[in-house]
């Protein structure tokens, strides 16, 4: 699964999640990276989230909106609600997998709990970082 | 001025552990260019809708990712493919799955968004919808890598073994609960 998100000179942020799913699957399965909210998601007033995963889990945990949530409704900042979501709550119910959001503020943040994670990162300043987890 | 991109590019059944030199180099220049060609649009005043649109494309278009060329293939031997895309602005929305002929998903879904009075497409239908948005359509063929054909060739084993192991009843157990990274997406 691939994804971007992203925050403009404008203040807008948007999210883009692209996948062929996973190996094997059968019966039309289909993950979470299209459904929105559970893989993709975006607001102005909080946050744009991309997912990649086990999207069953993703999918259950509302993912992406419920760090939008967190964060409007409960005033938590984007790299708490996020590792709350994505190190506990997934977790909890035998997911694994990882996100990428940044904030209307460009903070961004990139939590993950399993091997295979590729991320890159590129500021206004132009430095590019990339890394492969 | 906090402007900022931010990618993922998973490989699905490509693990650290198993990355060899070569093969971290040609993903580190993929996901760079993703980054370079979403940052050109952000750093001219562009939106954020263009810049992760253009990077989900380069990374759709590279061999190396689980996603448009490249993506896995279903039990049936076929790559289908799902995209979402989502503007932070106004809260539109867009997205396509099981789709198996629209050559970059994410233009697809994104001409769900802008396009159409709807959120979601499925199949056919969305690739007969893409298609009348002049989006590429390709055939199938075009999706196919060899690494991740032997990769299904290689599930498909696993299956067979689970179902060996599936008579035995502790063995076959613990086996498939302790394989969870053999999901492979």
């Amino acid at each position: 699964t691939v994804g971007a998100v992203a925050l403009d000179q404008h203040g807008n942020l948007a999210a883009a999640t692209s996948t062929g799913g996973m190996t094997n699957k059968k019966y039309g399965r289909v993950g979470d990276a299209p459904i929105i909210g559970a893989g993709t998601y975006a607001n102005n007033e909080t946050c744009a989230v991309s997912c990649t995963g086990w999207g069953e889990y993703f999918i259950r945990v509302v993912v992406a909106k419920t760090i939008s949530d967190m964060m409007e409704f409960g005033n938590r900042s984007l790299s708490d609600a996020a590792n709350e979501v994505m190190m506990k709550r997934v977790p909890a119910l035998g997911g694994d997998g990882g996100l990428i959001a940044v904030d209307k503020n460009g903070n961004y943040t990139m939590p993950f709990n399993t091997e295979g994670m590729y991320r890159g990162v590129v500021k206004a300043d132009g430095s590019i970082v990339v890394e492969i987890y | 001025n906090k402007y900022v991109l931010v990618i993922h590019g998973g490989a699905g059944t490509i693990l650290k552990s198993k990355m060899t030199p070569e093969k971290e180099k040609a993903y580190k220049e993929a996901l760079t260019l993703a980054l370079k060609n979403g940052y050109a649009i952000l750093q001219k005043g562009g939106s954020s809708l263009d810049a992760v649109t253009a990077a989900v494309t380069v990374m759709e278009d590279s061999p190396l990712f689980n996603a448009g060329k490249g993506a896995v293939f279903t039990n049936e031997g076929r790559n289908e493919l799902d995209a979402a895309i989502m503007s932070g602005k106004d809260q539109a929305a867009g997205a396509v799955a099981g789709v198996t002929t629209i050559r970059n998903p994410i233009l697809a879904a994104r001409a769900v968004m802008e396009k159409s009075n709807h959120v979601m497409m499925v199949g056919a239908g969305a690739e007969k919808f893409a298609a009348s948005q002049g989006i590429k359509i390709v055939d199938p063929s075009y999706f196919y890598t060899e690494e991740r054909w032997r990769g299904l060739q290689n599930a498909k084993k696993e299956d067979s073994l689970k179902m060996e192991l599936d008579h035995g009843s502790k063995k076959s157990k613990a086996y498939l609960f302790t394989n969870k990274d053999n999901k492979f997406g």
